[in-house]
């Protein structure tokens, strides 16, 4: 795991609660908001069973993740390229900016959709929580914060390496036990 | 030494964003190699952290630098380290991916805003 310089963390009165939203300007009509709302929770969810950091959602103006789909340049100085190539990216904590690619094919559901440029938004929408948390891009390549991601490929369980690079940023959710990771890890591998 | 457009790596044209995918014509390309559009992986190792912003003027020749930064990607996205542009080197490369840098003291520029 790795940390973007001087390992920049939200800074919050215990208990830590980050709340989101979504922009009302920068959505995808691909898949329905109820899909999106869906796919997001699970995102922060795995998140927030590891770490003592919750998620709530908010109205957008006050939220402190602000989640939107974008073409193009679209004023962040790291415009989007169209499809594939680059799928999103999210900006280290305190910003809390998060943008996904709009022209890519998100998916909820390979069996649904058979592009073969199909992206999962969970998986991409997990790895960026990762970013928007503080955790920089990781070499392990089985860990939701390794940048590449295959298109029809779905990667959102949490390694042992994203939960270690985590954890050092905000303490571990009392309620998680490495047990439970590695014995999901071996299931997995076998 | 120059390999021929038409070699084929793991990656297809359809699952591949259109300009990382030209970036298979430089399969087996290593220092010394001088190939039309090498420029453009430069500027692509210079987006996600690999070569220095001194490095502006991007020429078509497979310096030393490059080579440098060849190897820095191999080393950081797990693959083996050769400073060549092998077939694991250049599917990686193509893939779809994150657009934060991975060498990215600041995330996304953060400073500016």
């Amino acid at each position: 795991y790795a940390y973007f310089n001087g390992k920049p963390r939200w800074v919050r009165d215990s208990p830590v609660t980050l709340t989101y939203a979504f922009s009302p300007y920068n959505m995808i009509d691909r898949l329905s908001q109820t899909e999106i709302r869906t796919v997001f929770n699970s995102a922060f969810n795995r998140w927030s069973s590891v770490i003592p950091v919750s998620f709530k959602e908010t109205e957008y103006e006050t939220a402190d993740i602000k989640i939107g789909f974008y073409r193009g340049d679209h004023g962040d100085g790291e415009p989007f390229d169209g499809v594939l190539g680059v799928l999103g990216h999210a900006f280290s904590p305190e910003n809390g900016r998060f943008h996904l690619d709009a022209a890519e094919m998100w998916s909820v559901d390979f069996d649904r959709d058979e592009s073969k440029v199909a992206v999962d938004l969970e998986s991409v929408a997990t790895h960026e929580i990762g970013h928007v948390l503080g955790l920089g891009h990781s070499s392990i390549k089985e860990a939701v914060m390794y940048p590449s991601l295959s298109p029809r490929k779905k990667k959102v369980n949490l390694r042992i390496d994203d939960v270690e690079g985590v954890q050092a940023l905000y303490g571990s959710n009392p309620n998680f036990t490495f047990g439970s990771l590695l014995q999901s890890e071996n299931s997995f591998n076998h | 030494r120059i390999v021929p457009e038409s070699v084929t790596v793991i990656t297809t044209t359809e699952t591949h964003n259109a300009t990382w995918h030209d970036f298979s014509k430089f399969l087996y390309a290593e220092q010394g190699s001088h190939v039309s559009g090498m420029s453009q992986l430069k500027k692509y190792f210079h987006r996600f952290g690999y070569l220095s912003e001194t490095t502006s003027n991007f020429t078509d020749t497979f310096d030393k630098q490059l080579e440098t930064a060849v190897k820095l990607y191999q080393k950081r996205l797990g693959l083996h380290v050769t400073g060549k542009l092998d077939s694991d080197t250049i599917s990686t490369i193509v893939a779809p991916r994150c657009g934060v840098s991975d060498n990215s003291p600041h995330g996304l520029h953060v400073t500016r805003h």
